[in-house]
């Protein structure tokens, strides 16, 4: 399943 | 989390503290766009909606909060609390122009067509760009105080400092995000006419004043 690009910056 | 990261990270929470400290300090937000601190504002809100979906780390949460916070802030230091101090008859670019594009950009350019993620989108493309109304006041007044120089020179070495850790993700981990590439990389350029001269006049001790 595709849950979005990883976004762990600000 | 990298170095580059990291000093990216502290220098964006320096100049929010500069900004808050020189507002608190002499009472007055003169020469501060409060347009531009209505738009950061609107930045973090769109983007930090994920603090109630996804927990990365602590640290990352702590910041989220603290950026929210803090623009919060600011944006009752000057509408509020010391609104007569605020240089409203220069603060005049139509932010209208700027939101109304991202918008419009975002909902077109994004990753997935979904709320939390053109919402995303929009605060990236509008964090590039929040910075106008502020270059734009000091333009039309000619000159800034050292103070606000500062401010300016450690809130667009956030973005340079990014620019760096994307680079040094995209070796080392192999991830990027073009989104964000992309709108780092207008948001910097945006700055680098300021960059000139906050290093060929601020740092020998002259004003930041624009050539008449």
């Amino acid at each position: 399943i595709y849950i979005g690009p990883k976004k762990d910056e600000l | 989390m990298n170095i580059f990261r990291f000093a990216g990270d502290l220098s964006h929470v320096f100049a929010i503290i500069i900004l808050l400290l020189k507002i608190w300090k002499t009472r007055s937000c003169a020469g501060i766009s409060g347009k531009s601190q209505i738009l950061f504002a609107v930045v973090y809100l769109t983007r930090y909606l994920d603090l109630f979906t996804t927990y990365v780390s602590l640290y990352n949460s702590v910041m989220k909060v603290l950026f929210l916070a803090t623009s919060g802030a600011t944006v009752y230091l000057m509408y509020v609390k010391f609104k007569a101090t605020y240089d409203h008859n220069h603060d005049s670019f139509r932010i209208e122009f700027l939101l109304v594009p991202c918008a419009l950009l975002a909902l077109v350019i994004n990753h997935e067509f979904t709320v939390m993620e053109v919402l995303w989108t929009f605060s990236i493309y509008l964090e590039s760009v929040a910075i106008l109304p502020q270059l734009f006041l000091v333009s039309r007044t000619g000159e800034a105080e050292s103070i606000t120089s500062h401010y300016l020179f450690a809130l667009g070495s956030y973005r340079a400092l990014y620019l760096l850790n994307w680079v040094y993700r995209y070796m080392v981990e192999s991830h990027y995000d073009l989104i964000a590439i992309f709108a780092g990389v207008v948001q910097t350029v945006l700055y680098c006419d300021f960059f000139y001269l906050y290093i060929t006049k601020v740092l020998k001790g002259k004003k930041l004043q624009l050539p008449a």
